[in-house]
């Protein structure tokens, strides 16, 4: 399971559709100063189910919508996609079946039309693939609306955050995991107190 | 779980300080260790005591890990977090400019310790030293031609200025 | 007293992001500003609100200051700290690698704004840049050629390695 | 009044007696990471009376004295000199003579047999210099032993860290001041709340 590309449109500077590949080993992104590239961390967090426009970097969720600049309006809506490769594997895993808590999703991932959404992640059903999709390629995508609607999708289909964050676990993927270190931020795990580091260890228990 | 918390300690703790562990590797010697701080009772309880790191770099006596330098201190971070990717390792890392406080020589160790964790997952480094950018073998650059709106061009090593500009020739 | 903090606040509001401010200066272009917070009740008091800052990078139009990049931070901080120091020099000032997150082209900028205050005072900078390197009018090399003791030695800039380490032929 | 030297001794890292002289007008420190570069921005900020351990990242203030290494035995004690030219100024300035608090100062200022100390400062007489200290050269040096005793001096006499404040008064120097950025901190006054960021003002004021 290998995360093969970022797509981003309308997410802060990047006002256009904007791809990015992953297929080598250790892939640089480089460029001048606020040219964009930590934007470009702070959309693959949102779209990993970031909830806090502080740890975005920005004052309010609607902040990372494209916001402008001299020569363009501000745009509509943003838009990121992560895409895996997700291939069958020669020996199957043996997961946990997590229960399922049945307590009600805050309204912001809730369908347009406020329809529950049968999660596309079968979680037992599905036991050769490292992320339990029946599919070779796994696209998570988030959605924000100018008007504060804001949508996820697992290959083109509607979902819950829950299933955003049920489909990643156990993987060490999340948008606070210890896999993702902001700018600034290397010797946090210094700078924490004895408990907060005991909290990063647990999550990778 | 108490016996899951315990044996990833034992783990991170052991591919931090350990004889072969990170912090050895990225410090060419010293040691380096992890221990859980005893509760008000004096005891040391699974469940809840918190963490607390002691590093010593080669020839140094630091008594708290607030001695060492920024580059000591980026080194120190860096190796307790290749330990936990050791024994929990994540299929992708992303590192935004973590190199910014190391001079060359540590850069260049930081980017041979990459290495060994290349065969189950891959980085994606944003950096502004030359240096890392030798060690990636791919590398986006990403412009503001247009003031305030961001692109996406490809480069190679030698078209990206000393100056971390993307030269003129990469701008298709 | 009042009086004089208003006249402190309009001066280092001017020298910030007046039109020849530091702002200006150091970005090419732009603008900023130092706005006082109102209170509670809406007033402005000028013993007790607390001070804001407004930054747009040329081009750019970002809300709040957090939205700022690494080094566009770094560049209105300088630009701050300058105009306080225009204000109210003092004799010296001491910058320990403020440069860490700039690009090459903004450590260019940031060397340059230094000039007009060498006739009142003068800095010392600690460095890992080349460039900010070949902008001191002589360099002091630290070493620990003895492991855990700290020497000095006068070096060049040519004798400064790519790595920051200084040269055996720089070490007597 | 230009800062001309520093000396250590016994200080972090600087084992033994270490000069440092500032004639340019930009002078550069350089050298490898962990060499000693940051302990130099210590000497400077303990000296102009520093109180806090934490702030020079130390344990306790203790840890000044240079704590052995590999091959040599700990120190006996620190100690820090900063030294000031101080040339006679062609027009007179118009000093504020500070009331002088009669508060006692805590008893690590002491001289060591308890006496009180005469300042050396004599801010209304001495009206032709910057510094106010009758002479061209103004060294003002700290002391710490490794049984806590600790001692100020000016010029050769012990004084109380309530005259080296007072020395420095209005001139824009001090172990906090705006003009020693420390590592890590450039940002510190983006970072800061409105009210903090007041007071960094209120202090060039
Ligand atoms: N919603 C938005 N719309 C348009 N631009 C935005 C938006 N949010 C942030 N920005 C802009 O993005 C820029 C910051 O980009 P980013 O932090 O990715 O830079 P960077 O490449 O990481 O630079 P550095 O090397 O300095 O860290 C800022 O100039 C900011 O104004
Ligand atoms: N009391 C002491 N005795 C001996 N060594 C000490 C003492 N206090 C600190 N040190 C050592 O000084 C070193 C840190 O030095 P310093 O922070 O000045 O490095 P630096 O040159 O600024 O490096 P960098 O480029 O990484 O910021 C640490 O390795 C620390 O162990
Ligand atoms: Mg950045
Ligand atoms: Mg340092």
């Amino acid at each position: 399971m290998r995360l093969s590309r970022l797509t981003l449109s309308g997410f802060k500077s990047f006002a256009d559709p904007t791809d990015f590949r992953f297929d080598a080993p250790i892939t640089g992104i480089v460029g001048p100063n606020g040219c964009g590239k930590s934007n470009v961390v702070d959309a693959i967090k949102w779209v990993l189910g970031e909830r806090s426009a502080k740890s975005l970097r920005g004052g309010a969720m609607l902040d990372v919508i494209f916001a402008g600049s001299a020569s363009r309006k501000p745009g509509g809506h943003a838009s990121v996609t992560l895409t895996f490769d997700n291939p069958r594997l020669a020996v199957p895993i043996d997961r946990d079946i997590p229960e399922i808590s049945t307590e009600a999703e805050p309204a912001e991932t809730m369908d347009v039309e406020g329809a529950s959404i049968d999660g596309p992640v079968q979680r037992d059903a599905v036991r050769d693939r490292l992320l339990p999709v029946d599919a070779d390629e796994v696209q998570v995508e988030r959605r924000l609306w100018a008007d504060g609607r804001s949508e996820y999708l697992v290959n083109g289909r509607k979902v819950r955050l829950r299933d955003v964050r049920e489909l990643f676990l156990d993987t060490g993927i999340g948008n606070d995991a210890y896999c993702i270190i902001e700018q600034g931020k290397v010797d946090a795990m210094l700078r924490a107190h004895p408990v907060e580091r005991r909290s990063i260890l647990e999550e990778a228990a | 779980s108490r016996r899951r918390f315990k044996a990833t300690f034992e783990a991170v703790r052991d591919q931090f300080g350990g004889q072969e562990g990170m912090f050895r590797r990225l410090f060419g010697g010293g040691s380096a260790d992890l221990f859980l701080v005893p509760m008000e009772n004096g005891e040391i309880d699974w469940l809840e005591s918190g963490v607390e790191i002691r590093a010593k770099p080669p020839g140094k006596e630091p008594r708290v890990i607030s001695q060492l330098s920024g580059g000591e201190k980026t080194m120190t971070a860096v190796a307790l977090l290749m330990a936990i990717f050791r024994s929990k390792p994540s299929p992708f890392c992303i590192l935004d400019e973590v190199d910014a406080a190391l001079d060359e020589a540590n850069v260049e160790r930081f980017t041979k310790a990459l290495g060994p964790f290349l065969d189950r997952s891959h980085f994606i480094v944003i950096t502004h030293h030359k240096r890392t950018m030798q060690a990636c073998h791919e590398l986006h650059g990403v412009t503001m031609a247009e003031r305030g709106v961001s692109r996406r061009v490809t480069v190679r090593v030698d078209q990206v200025g000393a100056d971390g500009r993307i030269r003129e020739d990469a701008l298709e």
